[in-house]
């Protein structure tokens, strides 16, 4: 379970501050599909690298499966980030030196999964995004929807218990987009909880929940009837 | 007038080759607005890439203006590429440690305008992406589809005779991208040539022409009906 109190994040730039959050009070369940959707700029990363343990809020509270946050230790937020979150970061992050497989290898290597495993279950979570034959291919060595994909799998490769995918399919054509859905769908079928960020709604409309961020803050959070 | 002939592009790598382009014959004639679609991977990257004079292909001719690229100088191309051309580019490729404001001036810098002259143009393509008030922010404290925003006021601050614009409304949501939609518009309006390459049918359907490439080659160009 997630739950956020008045979650805030503020920047502060010399003598500016930009407050990109300002008070997220969120609850998702286990095992829910969550579509987050908003404009440009309205904090939507901002929210999911707080959910995905990736930054820390300036002010509220954040509780994972009933632990607050802010009180984990740092090797403690490591193993949750390893094992039980998946990410697909809105611009890829990916490792420029490391080829397709490599990548999708990392979360494994982190987790210390054998080499023999671990290469064959890379190159399974790429063949599911269309990409085995881009296994060699280092990230500039691919088509922008192609780099997204690999992110993709990475984020899959370990089968999270929650899934924070940011604009997935933003390069993406209408059936690549589709097929990402299905693996979604399918993650989300096994039990595991689902939170996407997009500003497509026909991509949110495969969740069964939309929450609209304006502004640092809930505008709107309502139930969604899936197509 | 853009005019391709067997435009041939592949890559080698070790033993293997891929064929990105695999013979594309297209014309277009200034002032067109095209939309080019296609599958991830498909090869609209590359060929914008061609196009915009930023890579040369492995076979077939590339005429711009009824001069053959091939022949040019690289001071000419540059020179072309930086007053003629305006490039949008997927992964945004903003300079990591300059400003908003320094990253639009960039091609007024390149072009010898006074540095006043330059500010005040820069601010105003900000203005009209409407991210005046990001204007001292760097890349990493922008989201991403302001980083996208960005490089949009970048490629439209010389008021190109040809603007490429490879997907452009990736990380937008749908009045964001309604606006610089309206942008590029008025640019096409001023006599200008647009080529926009899209996944999105509604970013598409705004222009005249649609080209469809799909493993290399063009399966598709037919006029659109602006509805
Ligand atoms: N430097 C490179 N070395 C090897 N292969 C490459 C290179 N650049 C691109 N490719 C390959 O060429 C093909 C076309 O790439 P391109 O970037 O043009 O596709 P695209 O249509 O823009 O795709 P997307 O919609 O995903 O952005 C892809 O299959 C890609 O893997
Ligand atoms: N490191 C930072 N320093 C300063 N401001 C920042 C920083 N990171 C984000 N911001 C600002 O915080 C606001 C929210 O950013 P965020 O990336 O969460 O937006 P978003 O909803 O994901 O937008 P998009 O849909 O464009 O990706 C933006 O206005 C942005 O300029
Ligand atoms: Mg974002
Ligand atoms: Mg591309």
């Amino acid at each position: 379970v997630i739950r956020t109190e008045g979650l805030t994040r503020s920047f502060s730039m010399g003598t500016t501050t930009v407050q990109a959050l300002r008070g997220i009070d969120l609850t998702i369940q286990r095992g829910e599909y969550v579509a987050i959707m908003g404009p440009s700029g309205s904090g939507k990363s901002t929210l999911m690298n707080l959910i995905g343990c990736l930054d820390t809020p300036t002010e509220g509270e954040y509780h994972l499966n009933g632990t607050a946050v802010a009180q984990l230790a740092e090797h403690e937020l490591a193993r949750i980030r390893n094992k039980e979150i998946g990410f697909v970061f809105q611009s890829f992050n990916l490792l420029a030196r490391a080829t397709a497989l490599r990548n999708v290898e990392l979360p494994l290597i982190y987790g210390g999964v054998a080499p023999r495993e671990r290469r064959e279950r890379a190159a399974e979570a790429l063949r599911e995004v269309d990409l085995i034959d881009r296994m060699d291919h280092r990230p500039n060595e691919l088509s922008g929807g192609q780099r997204q994909r690999v992110s993709i799998a990475r984020a899959l490769v370990t089968k999270p218990a929650l899934l924070l995918a940011d604009e997935p399919t933003g390069n993406l054509d209408s059936k690549t987009s589709y097929e990402i859905m299905g693996l979604f769908q399918r993650l989300h079928e096994a039990g595991n909880t689902i939170i996407v960020v997009t500003h497509e709604r026909e991509i949110a409309d495969h969740a069964r929940r939309i929450v609209t961020i304006r502004d640092g803050l809930v505008a709107n959070d309502e139930r969604n009837i899936v197509p």
